[in-house]
């Protein structure tokens, strides 16, 4: 039954569920989502937390609406090129980032409600070849991007109004910038991954490149998904979809990795892969806090504590969809997981 | 993890790696 396929199973040593369902969305259009996140939207000081969903050639917008229920309210209808994924940028209302293209990014546009002509419009913020966007505090966009041989990496801060307020460059790797992540605990650090498999760190109020540093060969293809500093060493958790077996740690779906950013040298800390008896190679995830989610090559949707380095949930393939997309809300502890048909599940993990 | 295997660590990396970087 569909109550069973919703249902996270049991996994040996917990004795109780710790992902539980709240509410499910279907767009009635029945088209295919090829992301989904959350975002804060609201008027006149108040605010509430919606869920937007993207089909290459539309993004919607749902609000809460009690009990356990979710009204679209409104759709942005995109042009000739497919919608690629939500970017989640934090400290913003009204405000959802996407970005458009066929194999890589072509285009980032913000879709947001004009209160001075009470319309919904969207507005251009970048094209070019980009390789990478991630959403920074104080409603910031980050990118990567390749014009001719020339790198740019190049920071734009967002208004509400849809307008981009201020665009900075930080100083270029050699490599292609894949990835972001901000490094808690440090305010101006930023951390990168690179094609060739190194973590690079800048300095976001001076865009000083400080230092490169070389993860290894065993983890090819590595893309960061959080950093953080403690006790003089800088923490960054990574995620290795080319990641080969060992019967050490099986197929790990993330890794922590502790560098010196002094020396450059780093050690494994932490690796999360799949308790036994399940399988699935790691297809895409994010990663929240100490939380760790990922969709499988299996259709199943696996949750990992990174504290204690071990997985804690495990949404299982439904027998006529798989999981699809996972993420982590913007508030609290939700999760928003999307099917093959278009629906997506919020679940509580406690 | 320890420091012979690290390095020397610092707890103010990130201002001893900005004041060396190029500007």
């Amino acid at each position: 039954t569909e109550a069973e396929q919703l249902t996270p199973v049991l996994l040996d040593g917990l004795r109780e569920e710790n992902l539980q369902f709240i509410s499910k969305l279907k767009d009635s259009s029945g088209s295919c989502a090829v992301d989904v996140s959350s975002v804060w939207w609201g008027a006149a000081g108040y605010r509430e937390l919606c869920v937007v969903t993207a089909c290459e050639s539309s993004v919607s917008l749902w609000k809460p609406q009690a009990p356990d229920h979710w009204e679209k309210v409104y759709t942005w209808q995109l042009g000739e090129i497919p919608v690629i994924q939500i970017i989640p940028v934090p400290d913003t209302c009204n405000l959802v980032c996407i970005a458009l293209g066929n194999l890589e990014i072509g285009e980032i546009r913000l879709l947001l409600y004009s209160s001075e002509n009470d319309s919904f419009k969207q507005s251009l913020v970048k094209s070019g070849n980009i390789k990478a966007v991630l959403g920074l505090r104080d409603g910031k966009l980050i990118s990567s991007s390749r014009a001719m041989q020339e790198q740019q990496v190049e920071i734009v801060s967002l208004s509400e109004t849809g307008r981009c307020k201020d665009r900075q460059t930080l100083m270029p790797p050699e490599e292609t910038v894949l990835a972001f992540a901000e490094v808690e605990g440090v305010r101006d650090a930023l951390v990168g991954t690179t094609a060739v498999n190194s973590v690079v760190v800048w300095n976001l109020k001076t865009g000083q490149l400080l230092k490169k540093m070389h993860i290894g060969y065993s983890y090819p293809a590595s893309i960061c998904h959080r950093a953080y500093s403690d006790s003089g060493l800088l923490f960054v958790v990574l995620s290795h979809p080319h990641a080969k077996e060992s019967e050490l740690c099986g197929n790990p779906a993330f890794r922590v990795i502790a560098f010196n950013p002094k020396t450059a040298r780093s050690t494994g800390v932490m690796f999360s892969s799949l308790p036994p008896g399940h399988t699935g190679r790691y297809l895409e995830g994010e990663v929240k806090d100490a939380w760790a989610a990922a969709v499988l090559t299996s259709g199943a949707i696996a949750v990992w504590d990174l504290l204690l380095g071990c997985c804690t949930a495990l949404l299982p393939p439904g027998s006529d969809s798989r999981w699809t997309l996972v993420r982590w809300s913007a508030a609290g502890a939700g999760l928003l997981a999307g099917r093959a048909d278009g629906s997506v599940c919020v679940y509580r993990y406690a | 993890c320890s420091d012979s295997d690290l390095g020397p660590i610092s707890l103010d990396w990130f201002e001893e790696l900005s004041s060396e970087a190029p500007p």
